[in-house]
């Protein structure tokens, strides 16, 4: 219906139309559809950074431990000390009665233990029931470690693992988990010194270090694992600047992307 | 209520984020300590 008399620069020609049933809440549909297509996307890309930031953490931390075990190692052959421990508790362990102390508790997640009090520090041995086919040499003692080293020796082929507790420096706690000889179904770890935070929550908490040292961080859905993997990260992390280009390159580009992001909103 | 669900996601995903950047920090601060050890 086209009339020729319209004056198509009459500013209030659009008044004069005639109203449409519904128009306002099919606009009010639009602009909810426009919002929930840019919040769509800033989650998109908050998700992308989210990815890229737990890969690169996952990457920084991969990196942290391979450094530390090398360090630990380096130190390790530096100190007279630690062989002689070392010697001792081979030689101490070998004269343990292993049935004695397993038909006391085999429970789960429940180690047997003996304790010995040295001069300056407490070794403890404990003994955990383990699955024969499980080579990760992790033992759910309640707290949480920072594995640092793992060896094989010609005089004792069973793989040792060595952790301490993630209070590192601050708590002085150090355990060497390795396969029973006696009975490869158990698994013995031996402590050396003693906590100085609050106690185990056997069976709440879990181990850290393999997350870490083989497999990074787990996926992002995994929201009550890279909780308790962040809270103990948050805890190791000592405070202190230095420069590395590389890793603040990285982190910049992170960093920089938040900045960004909190300037839209 | 798609829109108020969407914005909770994103405030999670931001302050998750925000937690990785400040992880990262440490962590790299971390690595340069042990790095300086080394030299």
């Amino acid at each position: 219906s086209l009339d020729p008399n319209t004056n198509p620069f009459d500013l209030h020609f659009s008044g004069k139309l005639p109203k449409r049933e519904g128009s306002d809440s099919s606009s009010v549909d639009l602009v909810k559809d426009e919002k929930a297509n840019t919040l769509q996307e800033e989650l998109n890309r908050a998700n992308s950074e989210n990815k890229k930031l737990t890969e690169m953490l996952a990457r920084v931390c991969k990196n942290y431990y391979a450094l530390q075990n090398y360090l630990e190692e380096l130190q390790s052959r530096k100190s007279p000390e630690n062989d002689k421990f070392q010697t001792e508790q081979l030689t101490r362990k070998r004269k343990q009665d292993i049935g004695e102390l397993v038909s006391s508790s085999v429970g789960l997640g429940c180690g047997t233990s003996e304790i010995i009090s040295g001069d300056n520090s407490t070794v403890s041995t404990s003994y955990y029931p383990a699955d024969k086919s499980d080579s990760s040499l992790t033992v759910k003692d309640g707290y949480q470690w920072r594995k640092y080293g793992q060896k094989i020796t010609k005089d004792n082929p069973s793989p040792r693992a060595y952790f301490r507790c993630s209070f590192s420096p601050s708590c002085p706690v150090k355990k060497k988990v390795q396969r029973s000889a006696e009975d490869p179904s158990f698994l013995v770890a031996t402590y050396v010194g003693t906590h100085n935070h609050p106690g185990p929550h056997i069976g709440g908490s879990r181990t850290v270090e393999l997350d870490l040292v083989q497999g990074g961080l787990g996926p992002v859905e995994e929201k009550k694992e890279k909780g308790s993997v962040r809270e103990v990260l948050m805890q190791q992390m000592a405070a202190s600047l230095t420069s590395d280009p590389k890793f603040t390159a990285a982190l910049a580009v992170a960093i920089s992307g938040r900045l960004i992001d909190q300037s839209r909103t | 209520t798609n829109t108020n669900a969407l914005v909770d996601e994103l405030n999670r995903v931001r302050a998750e984020n925000k937690k990785l950047s400040e992880m990262l920090t440490l962590m790299c601060d971390n690595y340069n300590v042990l790095r300086k050890q080394l030299m």
